[in-house]
């Protein structure tokens, strides 16, 4: 069980509260807009009104014995900034900054921040690209190596077929990881037999995937 | 090549607009403020300052002929809205928006979205999840099945063992996919013998996931 520190209760911070909240970990929510920090008190542990570019008052709520802090602010650079230079002199073991350009982000890492993040940034890139390919909310990237996975209902060209017949990885290049058939899911064997209805979980990089989508039906 | 029209060019909007022109769709943006529309005059093929609650200046700028619209206005949730209403009424076939609450959320299906979406919301759910079990953002979930999929080191505990001697599936009811050796992937079979900095992509339900990450080390 860790404690929390929470600064800036948008709807970003609040999210971060609730979801630890419900982790069971003890959370220090603080904003400077009391009726902010009002709509989390029943959400965490301990939540005060304050300014988080006042080192002292950041103090005075347990700053100092945080095992983390999410600077949550977004409009006001400059307190955001502030607050995580703050919190990085504090000697937080992990603090996490979020950004509204990447800039601000560089910035933040620079201050202290030991990871930066874009909400909306990375919302708007995954939406446009859902939406350019539709098929993509199907998959989710693997993090740390351009890997797509993700599961495809078997195509009117492969029922009937084994894996060895198709030459599936050669054809497409990609790696069938598993067989899920009316809810029971097994590692698949070369001649394994496509059935009609047969969902199949693949693995490729994003190019492959998406030559694939276009290749099977 | 589609016609996407965004309204709303703050983080979240124009992070849309700029991903969807890198992916050469055309792009209409709009706002009621002039400045921000013209801090994306580089990066769409059509921009207008425009107030969206206004049907006949969206009409003017072409809503009738988008393929999508994404509403990406973020804190006036009356013109959020309204403009869903309105970009529905056109018969624009595929109508995305972004909400702030549960409740707003709930009122832009109403009100015609047929994807709302919830930037910070989400972001702050996966950074909280990912502060309590730092392994998380080594994986990924698939969609739709509350499977993880995700790259793990292995452990001295199974170095110079075969899949078969460890019981992999049995032990921790996750299943091997993928064996990734120096940057070499192949997939596994029964009598695989794991090698110390081999990487192996498993896959499981949140939970075994979960217990095998306590166990293996
Ligand atoms: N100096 C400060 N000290 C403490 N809290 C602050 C400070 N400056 C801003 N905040 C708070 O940070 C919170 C989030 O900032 P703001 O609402 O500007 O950003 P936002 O990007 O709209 O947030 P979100 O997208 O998460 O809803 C606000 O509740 C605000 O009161
Ligand atoms: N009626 C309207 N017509 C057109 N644009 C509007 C309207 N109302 C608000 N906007 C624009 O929507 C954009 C995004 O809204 P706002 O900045 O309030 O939300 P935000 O949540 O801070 O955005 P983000 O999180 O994406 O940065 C702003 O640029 C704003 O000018």
């Amino acid at each position: 069980k860790q404690t929390i520190l929470v600064v800036g209760l948008g709807r970003f911070g609040v999210s971060v509260c609730e979801k630890l909240a419900e982790l069971g970990q003890h959370v220090i929510a603080v904003d400077i807009d009391k009726q902010r920090v009002e709509e989390v008190a029943d959400v965490v542990e301990y939540c005060a009104q304050l300014d988080a570019t006042d080192e002292d008052l950041l103090v005075k709520v347990g700053a100092r014995e945080a095992d983390i802090a999410v600077v949550a602010i977004g409009n006001n650079i400059e307190a955001s900034i502030l607050a995580t230079a703050i919190l990085k002199g504090l000697n937080i073991p992990k603090v996490i900054a979020r950004a509204q350009t990447s800039i601000h982000g560089r910035v933040l890492s620079r201050v202290g921040a030991h990871k930066v993040v874009f909400p909306e940034r990375d919302a708007g890139k995954n939406i446009a690209e859902t939406l350019v390919n539709p098929w993509l909310s199907a998959f989710s990237a693997v993090p740390g190596g351009g890997v797509l996975v993700g599961e495809i209902e078997a195509s009117a060209g492969m029922v009937g077929k084994s894996l060895m017949e198709l030459e599936f990885r050669k054809t497409y290049n990609c790696i069938v990881l598993l067989f899920d058939r009316k809810g029971s899911r097994f590692l698949p064997r070369p001649d394994s037999v496509i059935q009609e209805g047969d969902k199949l979980l693949v693995a490729g990089t994003g190019e492959d995937i998406a030559q694939m989508m276009e290749k099977k039906d």
